[in-house]
Formats: C-alpha cells, structure tokens, sequence
C-alpha cells in the first residue's frame, strides 16, 4: 500500500511539467524513505533525477517498496484538474493496476479522484558516481531560463565556460553570435539580491551544450528559486534545481565535444 | 565540428 499527500497540488503540478517534456513515460520507486525517480531522454543525451523525500510530505505511507511505471502525459493531464491549493493524494494498493490521485478543496467541499492506469516500462538506468566538480555555478533559476531562451534566437548550442570572474554563456548561428557574461559575487545576500550568481572555482571549465535541452531543464525554474550547474571536464553538466525542503530534480546532460 | 556524446559514454548500466 502507498499513499502520499501533498498539500498543494501545485507542487506536483510542477515537477510533472519540469520532466514530461524529456520523459514520456517513467518509473516511480515508491520506498520507505521517499520517492525517486531516474529517465532518460529517447536519444539518451539527458538524463532526469527526481527525489522527494518522506518528511516532505504531509502525510506518507509505503509498507514496501513498488515502482510504478506512469505515463506523464497522462499523469500531467489528470493533474490539470486540480485547483493550485487542493490538497493532493496518490494511492495505490499492492499490484495495483492504476493509480489513484484525488484532490480536495481547501474548504473540503469538493473532492474528486481519478485514476491513471500504470504500465510495465523497461527502461535503461545507469550508475552515477558521486564527483567532485570543477566548478559550480549557482544562479537564479529565472535568470537561466531567460538566458536559455536568448540564447535559442541565435544558436542550437550552447557554451557554459566557468572561470573565477563569473560564468559566460554564449552561442553562434547563422545569424550572428551572442554571449551574456554573469559576474562571480562573493556572497549571495540580501544587498546583492536574489539575482546574483556565484562561482565556486577549482579550475576554469567550459563545455558545450544542446541548447533544446537546456530549454526542457529551465521548465523546473518555477520549483527554485535557485539552480546550480556543476561542471566538470569530460562528464555530463550537472543541473540541480532544490525542491523546497523535500528534495531535488537534477539533470545530467552529455556535452558535445570537438572531434 | 562538434559531436554529441550519449549518457552511456560517460555513466555504465547497473
């Protein structure tokens, strides 16, 4: 038996769009301790993580641990119907064959529940080693989707070169080129701003990147505030946006490299 | 020219 429930349907509403793009269909693991989640991209060139832990929740129950396979098309639609402040609940029983998500009103005068049906999904998973990054950028997460989206008028691609003075991003096309340079700020406070960007540094990295996936990993930016890109030469850019006090998405995304 | 690289190249299956 699972069952978990949020207390604003918004929350889930989110996580949902900030991967649905990337992944059709994904495997929910259902544990103990919380709910984990690892897909791939059909090209496998990106890579999704979701954790959300049990004390995130407001109330969370699963006597053992069961993946559910769940088509996120299906799961984001059903999700629409909910008010942003409904109290969430997903349910399911052992070997059960959908699931069951149910909404409430936050005068608890309506409620409504349905159920999405849940599907055997073979999917590749891979091992991801703990690393030590080069450099971690952390920045506003609304501050990267606007750079993303810049970035997209000009070019396919993307370079993220890391170094002590900040962080530049920038890209080519046939129509021109452009790239947006963000200072390094020693400390992030309130004088600074939420807006400000930091570099943690142990040697200057640069990596190219598809900037359509870029694109998908910015849909998380209304989950954070914040969001950390750690580099390191020659692995996948890390992308993590915190969900708040539950968890995190993270995204690893494979590099282009020169030939 | 640059070459995409694949999640495979970089992580191993379990």
């Amino acid at each position: 038996m699972i069952e978990a429930v949020l207390p604003q349907a918004s929350l889930l509403k989110k996580i949902i769009e900030a991967i649905k793009e990337l992944v059709s269909e994904a495997n929910f693991d259902f544990s103990e301790t919380g709910i984990r989640l690892q897909a791939m991209d059909k090209s496998h060139i990106a890579l999704s993580f979701l954790h959300l832990r049990n004390d995130g929740f407001s109330e969370y129950r699963c006597d053992r641990s069961q993946t559910l396979g769940i088509n996120l098309e299906s799961f984001s639609k059903v999700l629409k119907c909910a008010a942003n402040d409904d109290q969430v609940q997903i349910k399911a029983t052992d070997k059960a064959e959908s699931l069951s998500i149910s909404f409430e009103s936050t005068a608890k005068d309506r409620v409504s529940e349905f159920n999405v049906k849940l599907m055997d999904i073979d999917i590749d998973s891979v091992d991801v080693p703990d690393m030590d990054y080069q450099a971690t950028v952390n920045m506003s997460s609304q501050e990267f989707a606007r750079i993303v989206r810049d970035m997209m008028t000009i070019g396919e691609a993307i370079t993220i070169d890391a170094t002590k003075q900040g962080v530049k991003f920038s890209t080519s096309g046939d129509a021109g080129e452009g790239n947006i340079l963000l200072r390094h700020r020693k400390t992030i406070d309130e004088e600074d701003g939420p807006s400000s960007t930091s570099v943690e540094i142990n040697e200057p990295v640069s990596h190219s990147l598809a900037l359509k996936f870029l694109a998908n990993f910015a849909k998380a930016a209304p989950l954070a505030d914040r969001v950390s890109i750690n580099l390191i030469e020659d692995a996948p850019v890390m992308f993590e946006f915190k969900i708040s006090d539950m968890g995190h998405i993270r995204f690893y995304l494979a590099p282009q490299i020169e030939e | 020219a640059r070459t995409q690289t694949s999640i495979f190249s970089f992580f191993s299956t379990p």
